[in-house]
């Protein structure tokens, strides 16, 4: 049986609003010793989500049994939105189950609200992924990001990202005209979540899908800052760090043709 | 005129 209680629903509830545009259908296997994890890749095989809640994302966590519960995302984020992010947020599934049961509860006003989701067998890939040496790795604001990729979008379809040691450079090249922004590398010791901190073994140039990078932005209500590590002629990672877990993903970059 | 890459072509399959 699987038993998660999250102190607040909240967290599961920007999880999935943050992965459901890109993934319709998603396995999520349950464990004693992981939690709760996903890999998930959208339909045209160029983003991947890895997501990781370890039992201490939550208030109490039992899985006598290791289960794979298939879901469809849109069916979940329906559920998901009936409670309030500040409920309690139980989720529920028998040994061999046919269904999820969540469960809300808000114990100022005494309310209880359960639900039964309908579970799937779904035949998804499943890729290995090394941990990758990379080029340089960014961390910065998850809304500066998130501005970036959202006005670049409206200029052109591709993104290009360089980086050096002191300066990241977003780059748009449209039918309208062409347009740059550069976040310069600065400590900010009053307000570290402010930083844009740049380790760079190697300078970067690469080019992402705008769109994927659109849909990665959907994470920005989960945490402070974003890591990206890039590597050349590789998919960059979007990390996304969750009190005891992640929320990841994987894109593949553009190249010339 | 770039061209998407597949995920495919970097992670192996498991």
């Amino acid at each position: 049986m699987l038993e998660g209680k999250f102190e607040t629903a909240s967290t599961m509830k920007k999880v999935i609003e943050a992965i459901k545009d890109s993934v319709k259908l998603c396995n999520l296997n349950c464990s004693q010793n992981d939690g709760i994890t996903v890999q998930a890749i959208d339909d045209s095989r160029v983003l991947l989500i890895a997501l990781k809640l370890d039992p201490s994302c939550f208030q109490e966590f039992r899985c006598d049994k290791d289960l794979v519960l298939g879901l469809d995302l849109e069916s979940l984020s329906k559920i998901l939105r009936q409670g309030n992010p500040e409920d309690y947020l139980t989720l529920i599934a028998e040994d061999s189950p046919d269904s999820l049961l969540i469960v809300f509860e808000d114990s100022k006003k005494d309310r209880i609200s359960e639900f039964s989701l309908k579970l799937m067998d779904i035949d998804s890939d499943v890729l290995t992924i090394d941990e990758m040496e990379h080029d340089c790795a960014i961390t910065l604001p998850a809304a500066a990001f998130a501005k970036v990729a959202r006005d670049m979008k409206t200029l052109s379809e591709s993104l290009q990202i360089l980086v050096t040691k002191d300066s990241v450079k977003f780059k748009a090249d449209g039918s309208i005209g062409t347009g740059s922004v550069i976040l310069r590398a600065r400590t900010n010791l009053d307000d570290t979540k402010e930083s844009i901190l740049i380790d760079l073994n190697k300078p970067v140039n690469l080019t992402f899908g705008a769109k994927y990078l659109n849909d990665i932005v959907k994470a920005t209500p989960l945490a402070d800052t974003v890591t990206i590590k890039l590597t050349d002629k590789a998919p960059a990672m979007f990390e996304y760090k969750l009190q005891g877990g992640f929320l990841r993903y994987y894109l593949a970059p553009k190249f010339e043709d | 005129p770039s061209k998407q890459s597949s995920l495919m072509s970097f992670f192996g399959k498991r």
